[in-house]
């Protein structure tokens, strides 16, 4: 199906968030 | 570095094979695990002590009243225009045939919508085969579950389908059926694509087919459980991640597949962080579903038993159509919910398992849940062959890999840490 764009996730989600989740790697 | 900390651990380290392993133990063991018998309560004793060794220690479970059908003797005989048995699995919990079976000529539907065309006059008391193709289970299945309640409105005396699967070497799908009310329950069966397909080039050909069909089987009640095995967050411990497969399996094949895979990626979360000492902010909750496969029996219960506390479930995720191997999940939530799923998916690029589809309606039994409005996911694998064997004498272990099972532990494992452990909730619509 569709996937979300990863401009409007970025904006979802902020650049905080978005680096808290690659910090599991 | 959790997820590398948890891949290495299962994938090259200590945890390697074990998933494989402890499933060929347990299928081993019990085999067919149907719902109400005495083999499945035995079998969700044994996971309770298999997770109580692991100093797993907040297990509980919940009495739920389930459907207990029991096949007894089934078979078919094709009588005219020659004598052929017929390889057949009757549809739970289909009712039996008169002792002396049923006789009747066979009339061929390929869809619903050509019976409803049909007269009742040239349906009454005949025996109805649905032979559609299979395109997806979604779409196919449905002539399993209705065709004895569509046949009957019309007047026959009792209903097949042709098996749900793509692929067959004479081998009979059996599976849940319901009867609609107000009708007239008659015995409803599966059987092979190769016989339906005979029997639907001999009626095009305008050869009369007849039928002998003799089913017997009985129905009751009984109680069993759905399973609850927590790893208490550190933080919020109200609030859960649940990772869940169903404990029971049809009577038929040994349910190594469906769905002994879900069942033990599930139970390999909470065991691996243990094993590992990680203990995410949020709960992370096993379940291991009862009564599935008659209806989703225990999932429903669960629903209603903890609808109050909705609300604290943070993600619910089910692995029920194949632990083959994992390529991503398949998330139903609002779009910031897909968001999030989609960058912590972003971190399992690695080993293949980075795909996010959408799915409104993932899973099984976590549908129920995922209805009222909880974010979720199914395991989206490599499982293109998974309704070959799909409620089959097949479903063994034999169709289970070692390697693959170790990569949906894996994967399952710390996909359901770091949604435990963000900082932000899954929110939802």
């Amino acid at each position: 199906r569709v996937l979300s764009k990863e401009s409007v996730c970025q904006s979802l989600l902020g650049e905080e968030l978005i680096h808290e989740i690659a910090s599991y790697g | 570095e959790v997820r590398d900390e948890i891949l290495n651990y299962v994938i090259n380290g200590e945890f390697k094979g074990k998933t494989f392993d402890e499933l060929a133990k347990f299928v081993d063991t019990f085999g067919a695990r149907p719902s109400g018998s005495e083999v499945l309560e035995k079998s969700i004793d044994y996971m309770i002590q298999l997770a109580r060794d692991e100093d797993l220690k907040d297990i509980t479970t919940e009495e739920v009243e389930v459907p207990h059908w029991v096949r007894g003797e089934e078979n078919i005989t094709m009588l005219e225009p020659r004598v052929k048995n017929i390889a057949l699995l009757g549809l739970g919990p289909s009712v039996s045939t008169p002792p002396e079976g049923i006789t009747a000529e066979v009339i061929v539907f390929n869809d619903f919508d050509e019976l409803e065309n049909a007269t009742n006059d040239e349906v009454t008391g005949k025996i109805v085969l649905f032979d559609p193709e299979f395109t997806t289970y979604g779409e196919t299945v449905v002539y399993r579950s209705q065709s004895a309640t569509k046949a009957a409105a019309k007047g026959a005396v009792a209903s097949l389908v042709r098996s749900i699967t793509q692929f067959s070497i004479n081998s009979p799908h059996t599976g849940s059926q319901v009867y609609g009310d107000d009708v007239n329950k008659i015995p409803t069966a599966a059987i092979t694509l190769e016989d339906a397909d005979l029997i639907r080039r001999l009626v095009d050909r305008d050869v009369k087919v007849k039928l002998n069909i003799r089913m017997q089987s009985t129905l009751d009640t009984k109680t069993s459980r759905n399973t609850l095995v927590d790893l208490k967050g550190t933080v919020l411990p109200e609030k859960l991640v649940i990772v869940s497969g169903h404990i029971d399996s049809w009577d038929v094949g040994q349910g190594a597949m469906d769905d002994g895979g879900g069942l033990f990626v599930s139970w390999a979360a909470p065991v691996i962080l243990k094993r590992l000492n990680l203990r995410p902010k949020r709960t992370i909750r096993s379940i291991f579903w009862t009564a599935e496969e008659p209806g989703l029996v225990g999932a429903y219960a669960y629903e209603k038993k903890h609808r109050n506390e909705s609300d604290n479930i943070n993600f619910i995720m089910e692995s029920d159509e194949g632990t083959f191997a994992p390529l991503g999940l398949a998330v139903s939530g609002s779009q910031k919910a897909r968001c999030i799923i989609g960058e912590i998916l972003k971190l399992f690029e690695s080993i293949g398992a980075s795909e996010l589809v959408e799915d409104d309606s993932p899973g099984s039994d976590i549908a129920v849940i995922i209805k009222t409005g909880v974010p979720g996911a199914g395991l989206h694998n490599a499982n293109e062959k998974y309704f070959w064997f799909h409620h089959t004498e097949g479903d063994t272990m034999n169709v289970e890999d070692p390697d693959e099972l170790d990569l949906c532990a894996a994967f399952w494992t710390a996909v359901a840490y770091i949604i435990a452990d963000i900082s932000d909730d899954i929110p939802r619509e």
